[in-house]
């Protein structure tokens, strides 16, 4: 008598969860740009089996950002999920992952994030500053003056800007705008005039960091800048990759 | 009709009781929401 096929995978069992992990995983380690993303839901899952010891998983999954950049060391399970106030962005992603003899690996995967609807946020919170275009006038405004301030009052590496991860504008009651930035550090001090010719370190040197700034315009104007610098990860045998300080500067 | 009470009794007959206290498993998917769903 053939045995029964077993019973389809739950969206919530530990073996989906499983090869859920494995997927973020991967996608926030090929990822370059903005931010990790941490599981939500598990919307769907499919299991085709090839043969002994060996299935292809379908996974369909609800992915939320967090606060920490992609370029950041801090691990993902130290990440904090932005809330739902700070203008939520949720990620949708398909991913095809084989298993074999228990062993995970995905093959694909493809993903498309898109921010809550401003009309959601205002529901609950009137008052939030909503996420704004990286290429609004104002946000690229404060990015520069908020880069250009931390350079000329920190010694070190002069910083470049590498990209814009977030930007939000508040009109009511005070005009702010709120940015969020990545920069890398380049060959020149923060001392050197000619900064225009200063290049970004080759990829194994280079430390990175990220940004943030508020900028009050109205009532008042006011700059707020804080930057971290992660440093140049170079793991060693008597300081682990994940357990290294890494140099921080405010 | 004649025919319909046949259809609705038979329907009936066939029903299985469930026990006092008895919870429908949750749907395999989607999944539990782990934050918040947007």
């Amino acid at each position: 008598v053939p045995a029964a096929p077993p019973a389809p995978l739950g969206c919530d069992d530990p073996e989906s969860e499983a090869a859920a992990e494995a997927a973020v995983n991967y996608i926030n380690g090929h990822s370059h740009h903005g931010y990790k993303f941490v599981l939500n839901r598990i919307e769907n899952i499919r299991v085709l089996p090839q043969g002994a010891n060996n299935e292809i998983i379908f996974l369909e999954l609800d992915l939320l950002e967090t606060t920490c950049h992609i370029l950041s060391p801090t691990p993902l399970a130290n990440c904090t999920v932005r809330s739902f106030t700070d203008h939520a962005v949720e990620g949708d992603c398909d991913v095809k992952l084989q298993k074999v003899n228990g062993q995970l690996s995905v093959l694909a995967s493809k993903c498309h994030s898109n921010p809550d609807s401003n009309e959601d946020v205002h529901q609950v919170c009137p008052d939030c500053p909503l996420l704004a275009l990286s290429n609004d006038t104002e946000v690229l405004a404060t990015v520069t003056e908020a880069l250009s301030d931390y350079n000329s009052k920190n010694a070190g590496a002069y910083l470049k800007l590498l990209e814009i991860g977030r930007a939000k504008i508040q009109y009511h009651p005070a005009h702010i705008v709120f940015v969020e930035f990545a920069v890398a550090a380049t060959n020149c001090s923060t001392e050197e005039a000619n900064v225009e010719a200063c290049q970004l370190l080759p990829d194994d040197q280079s430390n990175f960091g990220f940004c943030t700034a508020t900028k009050v315009i109205r009532p008042s104007q006011e700059l707020q800048v804080n930057c971290q610098v992660y440093g140049h990860q170079v793991p060693t045998p008597d300081t682990p990759f994940l357990s290294r300080v890494f140099q921080s500067t405010t | 009709s004649v025919a319909r009470r046949a259809v609705a009794e038979v329907a009936q007959r066939d029903k299985v009781p469930r026990p006092v206290g008895f919870v429908p498993p949750p749907p395999p998917c989607p999944g539990n929401i782990h934050h918040f769903k947007i």
